[in-house]
């Protein structure tokens, strides 16, 4: 493992961290979507159906489970919590995030490295990362004032795959035959997505002014 | 014990 993908999972973790502390402690969800929490429970799903089946190392074993259990405690917790819930911005999360599913397991159907039902779903799990933010970045769009936990979840959510990206470039210069057309492809789509987010995010924090997106 | 390395990310 290179030091690219160490800090890509890191920033994963965090991203997380923050945001399980955000809602686990003050007990607020405020800016965030529960249709990315829920896109994410679903990629997280259907990425790790080997967790039991294919042992990586310790380290691979311990991270699928932290990523799996936090995504279903958040939704969880945005879905039965009574006190989180009165945080919940339902008017704005309106993204109808059906509509990225569907099209991500049709694209899972056509392109995918072999045709076998644990390799489509892990085809699928990779184009659904790549859009699950949307909902979330609408959301911001649509929120006044975004809070700093908020926008710092955002913030490294976004960096972890652009540290992946990093991590594919050293692993295709260093190790013979690693192509993977559809993580790189996927990837880089997902980071762009984050692009006029991080505008946003590195202006406002440069110039020490309240984060705000236009909608 | 050959792993299949290309699943060997998160």
């Amino acid at each position: 493992m290179n030091a690219f993908r160490l800090a890509g999972d890191m920033t994963h973790l965090i991203s997380v961290l923050v945001l399980l502390l955000k809602i686990h402690t003050i007990k607020s969800c405020a800016g965030i979507s529960l249709k990315t929490q829920e896109l994410y429970a679903l990629v997280f799903a259907t990425r790790y159906l080997d967790i039991f089946t294919d042992f990586i190392s310790l380290y691979n074993t311990v991270m699928k489970l932290i990523f799996l259990g936090s995504s279903f405690s958040i939704v969880w917790y945005m879905r039965r919590h009574k006190l989180v819930q009165r945080s919940y911005d339902k008017d704005h999360d309106t993204f109808r995030h059906q509509l990225l599913v569907l099209p991500c397991l049709i694209l899972a159907l056509l392109i995918h490295e072999q045709f076998t039902f644990k390799e489509v779903m892990w085809t699928f799990s990779i184009y659904l990362e790549a859009v699950a933010i949307l909902p979330q970045l609408v959301l911001l769009q649509r929120t006044r004032n975004i809070d700093n936990l908020t926008g710092q979840y955002v913030f490294f959510l976004g960096a972890y795959r652009s540290l992946y990206i990093l991590n594919w470039i050293y692993r295709y210069f260093t190790e013979p035959h690693y192509v993977h057309w559809i993580t790189w492809i996927s990837g880089l789509v997902q980071t762009l997505l984050y692009a006029d987010f991080f505008y946003y995010y590195i202006s406002s924090w440069k110039n020490n002014v309240k984060l705000t997106l236009p909608a | 014990r050959y792993v299949y390395r290309s699943k060997d990310e998160l």
